[in-house]
């Protein structure tokens, strides 16, 4: 089954 | 300072509206270009990120920077005491520690005004970079989200594929399975109803219904919506206001 992803899995904090 | 008119209280009524369900307190940063903001939600699944340039407001005033640091939820409630064609102008001093929203009707006979509490807010702050999505689909905002809230009845989850055929949206669940197809198409009567497709490589990406739902309460800001994917990656949600935009950027739901 698909889980459900964070953003911050993709982008760095500025 | 800031002061920022608006001939309409609508249109701030209608952005707050469109973010509140997904943000509790954030900056809204003022300078003399306009107003921004950038925001995850509690969970960092939908980032939103408003841009309201300075030439959408009937006045527009901010010799320095502000940071106006507010709960979105008072906000929305001070709004409410609005009417939609109200004149709104909202004003702050330099580090003073409220935001002042006045109400005018347009015979100017009634002026109500609010002071709204500011908050000093330790905010976290993404780098979205500069990105060449794969998909690129412009469709009605209306249909949008009338086609996301049919399939919720089926799922918490869409999958929305593109390819050069056009955009499928699925849902499969325990009553069974739905899903809807649109083919590119230009309306030379109502183009808002035009589905416009741009693609590099067709894309397949599924996300949470619930979030979905909460990003197209935006539709009443915009006739259409632009949806850009790219395999693997957040999706970007744009609907464009006559300055600026209110955009999200949201995380997908991946095979483990």
């Amino acid at each position: 089954t698909p889980v459900q992803n964070n953003l911050s899995e993709f982008y760095a904090l500025a | 300072m800031l002061e920022a008119k608006l001939d309409a209280a609508s249109q701030l009524k209608k952005i707050v509206e469109a973010i509140r369900d997904m943000l509790g307190e954030c900056n809204i940063e003022c300078n003399e270009t306009g107003l921004a903001l950038q925001s995850l939600d509690k969970s960092h699944i939908v980032l939103v990120s408003l841009l309201l340039g300075s030439d959408g407001f009937s006045e527009y005033r901010c010799d320095r920077g502000v940071t106006l640091g507010l709960n979105i939820n008072s906000l929305a409630t001070v709004l409410r005491c609005a009417n939609n064609d109200d004149i709104l102008t909202l004003r702050s001093e330099d580090r003073a520690n409220e935001l002042i929203l006045t109400f005018e009707d347009s015979k100017a006979d009634r002026i109500s005004e609010f002071n709204l509490r500011l908050m000093d807010i330790d905010q976290e702050y993404l780098a979205i970079p500069e990105t060449e999505y794969a998909a690129t689909v412009v469709m009605s905002a209306a249909v949008l989200q009338r086609t996301l809230r049919d399939l919720s009845a089926l799922s918490e989850a869409v999958t929305i594929e593109i390819d050069k055929e056009g955009i499928r949206f699925s849902a499969e669940g325990d009553l069974g399975k739905g899903s809807t197809h649109f083919k590119p198409c230009v309306d030379m009567e109502n183009a808002e109803n035009s589905i416009n497709i741009t693609l590099s490589e067709p894309v397949s990406l599924s996300f949470n219904l619930q979030y979905f739902s909460n990003i197209t309460k935006a539709s009443s800001l915009s006739s259409t919506v632009t949806l850009q994917m790219t395999a693997g990656m957040p999706a970007q949600i744009e609907y464009k206001l006559p300055s600026g935009h209110v955009r999200y950027y949201f995380a997908p739901k991946i095979e483990d």
